[in-house]
């Protein structure tokens, strides 16, 4: 999801 | 994972592994602003909130492990170590940092992706670790001479934010419906800042004279 794309990086 | 954001990831771990070679050994901050210290530690307990949570991978989770004990570690030296606190600058690391804490996470509740408390706590970090540089910038200003380790920890904090602007330009040509204003041009001023350490630092590497900023 939108949520996990952005999160995948540090 | 593509080789722009990796070489990114490798450099911030450098920066991060150079700071922490230069208090453990010589137990010396001469030069390092404990305020920018105490912004990246709250940048990173704000964006790895969800470090528990919210799975990504062993890489993920071990690099954020590091980000932060590194962070707090650092934190601590420079406040608690008899040895290393005595080295610190405090006169002249005197940036008001709490005057940009409260803006960045005002600005978050404004502007954001998504209003969840995740997604606003991550923008606070990401708006956050734009401008944590800065007391580090004031302070080099002001520091007569700026010894080698601390000119590399300074480059290469500067340069893996480059390097991930690099892997955001390599991902919305590859990866379709990839883009996120918020994180580019967060990260387009945070390297901004750097610009002229960057070419101070590269006319002192070209002309192999000590770097200095002019104040």
């Amino acid at each position: 999801s939108e949520d996990e794309e952005l999160h995948d990086e540090l | 994972m593509n080789i722009f954001r990796l070489a990114g990831d490798m450099t911030h771990l450098a920066s991060v592994l150079v700071l922490l070679l230069k208090i453990h050994t010589i137990k010396s901050c001469a030069g390092i602003s404990l305020k920018t210290q105490e912004l990246y530690a709250l940048v990173f307990a704000s964006r790895y909130l969800d470090i528990f949570t919210h799975y990504v991978s062993f890489y993920n989770t071990v690099m954020k492990l590091i980000f932060l004990g590194s962070a707090f570690s650092i934190v601590w030296y420079i406040r608690r170590h008899k040895l290393v606190r005595r080295s610190y600058d405090k006169d002249h690391d005197t940036f008001r940092h709490y005057f940009i804490v409260l803006p960045c996470l005002i600005l978050a509740l404004l502007i954001h992706e998504k209003f969840t408390f995740r997604v606003v706590m991550w923008t606070f970090s990401l708006y956050l670790e734009a401008v944590a540089i800065l007391p580090q910038l004031v302070l080099l200003q002001r520091t007569r001479n700026i010894d080698n380790l601390t000119g590399q920890y300074v480059f290469l904090l500067g340069a893996y934010r480059a390097l991930y602007i690099l892997n955001w330009v390599y991902r919305y040509f590859t990866e379709p419906h990839y883009v996120h204003w918020i994180t580019w041009i967060s990260g387009l001023i945070q390297t901004l800042l750097y610009a002229d350490f960057f070419y101070y630092y590269f006319q002192s590497w070209k002309n192999n004279v000590k770097l200095e900023l002019p104040a």
